[in-house]
């Protein structure tokens, strides 16, 4: 089915966050390997926090991402 | 804790820090306040000394900009990202910037301008990110009050630049609890439909059915308003609440949001204005009654009525025999209690008046 708006934020949301806080680099090409990366970058981020690892966007996720926080990168360069 | 990459590190203790400029949600007295506590809070437990220039280049550069600030790091606007700071090294290494979109405080108003320091500095001194909720590199904003160093921090710290010579023992703020020590006891347990929630120190757990692992989290990550320490909880099903406890006080959840109204004086159930402390609570779900534990003895509160019951406190260790005279916690399952006190936990059958079995108080956590 189309991709809610309120999906669509939350995937731009998570994009952002895994870019600046894990290293996620900007531009992949291709669909399918955007998600393969943005999953691996998920279960690291989920792993960091203590999370459930699932390499998805659920509610406790993305409830950790909107929290106000550090700048630094969790994972260092 | 974590270091950077090369564990990075000033070369000497003795370490230059200077205010470029000031924030003007506060006093300049203030921001200069909260800038010296943060850097005490790390020379407090390690050799480090931290003099403050007016002019020309320190170490560790201070500053408060908005968005693009001069670094190709820009800020984000209100809320999202508060701060970052540079590892130590030359040029921009150990400089420290806070958004100015923030709203910068001396008090628990978001987001309180030493405790924010305090991390960042953390990061100018070699400390990266750390997992542990508790701790003060913890990425996430939390409020607290009290020494903002947990032993993680310590130990982080510590391990680059050694301890203080001069300083005694500090009291930090405990670790996160570790769910398999085998010397865990709670503070509380309740159920929060359908879940599980056990409130240790300033944490909770959440067991959840489609969960594999506990969840840990801090208590003011989820409910800020709620104090760090809660003294009992229990969940009414057929209202749809969760009252906690703590002190004299009382707070109500529907879902995991706080209900208006709400923090009341525990006196208002009925109990004696001697009560200063619930130990424990749990509704049996097949007789509407709340079991309300303090000391040695308990109360029965009617929901339905919303009156203690006549005839209370009775005796716990005469009434609940085998499971000792005080209890933490307590829940209520398909007819069991189950009761928490220090490391164990008493399954006691309500229809047998018996204890059926004993265990450890963290095997409810998969250990």
């Amino acid at each position: 089915k189309p991709i809610s708006s309120e999906e669509k934020d939350d995937v731009l949301l998570a994009e952002r966050y895994l870019r600046r806080y894990y290293g996620m680099p900007a531009g992949l090409q291709g669909e399918r390997k955007t998600s393969d990366v943005m999953s691996k970058k998920i279960r690291e981020m989920q792993e960091f926090f203590k999370l459930e690892v699932t390499g998805k966007l659920d509610d406790d996720t993305l409830e950790i991402m909107e929290m106000a926080r550090c700048g630094v990168p969790d994972v260092a360069e | 804790y974590n270091h950077f990459p090369r564990d990075l590190k000033w070369k000497t203790t003795d370490v230059t820090f200077r205010i470029l400029n000031y924030t003007p949600d506060l006093k300049k007295a203030d921001v200069d306040r909260a800038v010296r506590n943060a850097f005490n809070v790390w020379s407090r437990v390690t050799p480090l000394k931290f003099k403050k220039l007016y002019e020309g280049n320190a170490d560790i550069m201070i500053s408060f900009g908005a968005r693009e600030h001069g670094d190709f790091n820009p800020f984000d606007g209100p809320e999202g990202l508060l701060a970052h700071a540079y590892p130590p090294g030359n040029g921009i290494g150990g400089d420290t910037h806070f958004d100015e979109d923030e709203t910068w405080t001396k008090d628990f108003h978001a987001f309180n301008l030493f405790l924010v320091a305090a991390h960042e500095f953390g990061h100018a001194l070699g400390m990266a990110h750390s997992s542990d909720p508790g701790s003060l590199m913890y990425p996430v904003y939390t409020y607290g009050k009290g020494y903002p160093l947990a032993e993680d921090d310590i130990k982080g710290i510590q391990s680059l630049y050694g301890e203080n010579p001069n300083h005694g023992k500090v009291n930090p703020k405990p670790d996160a609890p570790s769910k398999c020590d085998p010397e865990l006891s709670f503070d509380a347990v309740t159920e929060l439909r359908g879940e599980t929630i056990i409130f240790k120190d300033r944490f909770y757990w959440r067991l959840h059915a489609q969960m594999p692992e506990p969840e840990q989290n801090l208590i003011k990550n989820t409910w800020p308003e709620i104090p760090n320490k809660v003294d009992a909880a229990y969940e009414n099903p057929e209202k749809d609440f969760v009252i906690i406890f703590s002190g004299i006080k009382m707070w109500a959840l529907n879902g995991y949001n706080l209900v208006d109204g709400y923090p009341k004086y525990i006196h208002k159930l009925g109990l004696p204005k001697t009560v200063r402390k619930i130990d424990a609570a749990v509704n049996i779900r097949d007789t509407g009654k709340t079991l309300l534990f303090v000391d040695e003895e308990y109360w029965s509160y009617d929901e339905q009525t919303g009156t203690m019951d006549s005839g209370y406190p009775r005796s716990i260790e005469e009434n609940f025999p085998g499971i000792g005279d005080e209890v933490d916690a307590a829940a209520y399952h398909y007819g069991y209690l189950y009761f928490y006190h220090d490391h164990l936990q008493f399954e006691y059958s309500f229809a047998s008046r018996k204890v059926m079995r004993i265990m450890r108080a963290n095997s409810i956590l998969g250990c």
